[in-house]
């Protein structure tokens, strides 16, 4: 079966692109079957993997039926990681979606072709909780949060949190929390160890247990259009994706 | 005349909020009256000044006419700083104008009678280019755009310019760019020093000459609720926001 997964947050910068292209990569690379799908009008996840947006069907033509689920897929340079590309054309969709009908659920109706074809389905999601990101928590049947150790991040938490269980309430009633994830996590710094520690505390074992460290790598690897793990394998950014993975396939 | 300066840039964490405070709190040491108007539905400008948001009249109060503008501003602790706070039913609103008749006009209507009783009125953007940050570029007269000096952020530009023209072309004949300002540039790594280059080749005299240093006092003020001048006001960080500010009366 598919477990399809939203890597979500409103708070802006938090490492959900680069949690979406190198948990992708390295869920390729213990065998899975994966698919990442661009749901930001940014297309940070596409760039990231080194395609070009917008020059062909992309997510946008998918969710409004111009594409079938055949012709959007991409291969990228990573053996068993596919990609549906993203448009920023997405960003016009939340005001003509406003009236549609079914608003909530175009993009679980998009994606359910794809099921039983790959492990897993990565959906990387804007920065807000407007209808893009309602879409991708209804068609998920999992959450993984991206959390920054920063005050305002770990601020906005409880918003997410209970944007998640209004759309169980409302719209997806399966919708789980895989974990939330610590990112950019800098232990020489109080802030970062401070908000490890309240978190903990907060969430308990909805924590993962890997946290990924601050780490040049990481942000050096989309300008070359690579994850990190095809930059610079040895790194510890990209071995802690490595270990998230791991921890992923065992939840 | 008051000069009405929107902080925005679509890509999430580049420091629009740590720039709306420590920039308003030091123009207010400029002894200039500053207004910061909160305009992003996480609400962040709003608390890491101290304030409560969502207990007292708020930036959508106004903009619905529900309250006039002398009843939703609030004081802050620091002399000429002066807040109208945030709401997170901002969110909702996206959805709600889409078909309102004059929709990307509204926040300008609602700052109008603010107009003369402050030197600056700055608007903290939410990370997005929807409804909410057109509002904002078409009530302001200038944008002061945040870039941080990594790749997603500088690839983002180009949308953002090309937004700032549109706005320009449809809504707002006098749009003007204050400035782009580099942040959280770590002068030690390759990258920061790379896009810092390449930015100051696309845009020359259209940077600020002043740039933010990744410094941890800014990131640590938020969690007592005061600007970084009033946390560590030795800090890179804080003295950066004060040249800043001189820089930006001068222009
Ligand atoms: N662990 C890390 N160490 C260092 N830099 C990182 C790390 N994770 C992400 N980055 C960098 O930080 C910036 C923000 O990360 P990213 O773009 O993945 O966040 P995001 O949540 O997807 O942002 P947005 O909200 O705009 O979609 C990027 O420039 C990225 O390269
Ligand atoms: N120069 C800096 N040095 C260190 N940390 C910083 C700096 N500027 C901002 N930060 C921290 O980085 C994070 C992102 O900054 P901030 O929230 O101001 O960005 P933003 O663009 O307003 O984000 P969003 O897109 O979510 O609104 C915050 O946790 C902030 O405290
Ligand atoms: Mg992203
Ligand atoms: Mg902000």
């Amino acid at each position: 079966s598919t477990r399809i997964i939203a890597i979500a947050n409103q708070k802006g910068g938090v490492g959900k692109t680069t949690t979406a292209i190198n948990l992708g990569t390295s869920l390729a690379m213990n065998n899975k079957e994966v698919l990442l799908v661009d749901f930001d009008p940014q297309v940070n996840a596409t760039t990231g993997m080194g395609l070009r947006p917008d020059e062909g069907p992309a997510i946008d033509d998918l969710l409004l039926g111009r594409e079938t689920a055949g012709t959007v897929v991409e291969e990228t340079m990573v053996e068993g990681l596919h990609v549906v590309p993203g448009s920023r054309a997405l960003s016009g969709l939340e005001i003509e979606l406003a009236t549609v009908e079914n608003r909530e659920f175009l993009l679980k109706e998009s994606l359910e072709s794809f099921r039983g074809y790959y492990d897993f389905v990565l959906i990387d999601c804007p920065p807000s909780l407007g209808l893009l990101t309602i879409n991708a928590l209804v068609a998920a049947g999992e959450v993984l949060v991206t959390l920054q150790s920063e005050y305002y991040a770990l601020e906005g938490l409880s918003h997410l949190m209970e944007t998640i269980r209004n759309v169980r309430r409302l719209w997806n009633p399966e919708l789980d929390i895989t974990g939330v994830l610590l990112t950019m996590v800098d232990s020489r710094l109080n802030l970062s160890r401070e908000v490890k520690k309240e978190v903990g505390h907060f969430l308990g074992d909805r924590m993962f247990k890997t946290f990924i460290p601050r780490n040049v790598k990481l942000s050096e690897a989309p300008s070359f259009g690579v994850p990190a793990l095809l930059h610079d394998a040895r790194s510890k950014g990209a071995l802690s994706y490595l270990d998230l993975a791991r921890e992923v396939i065992s939840r």
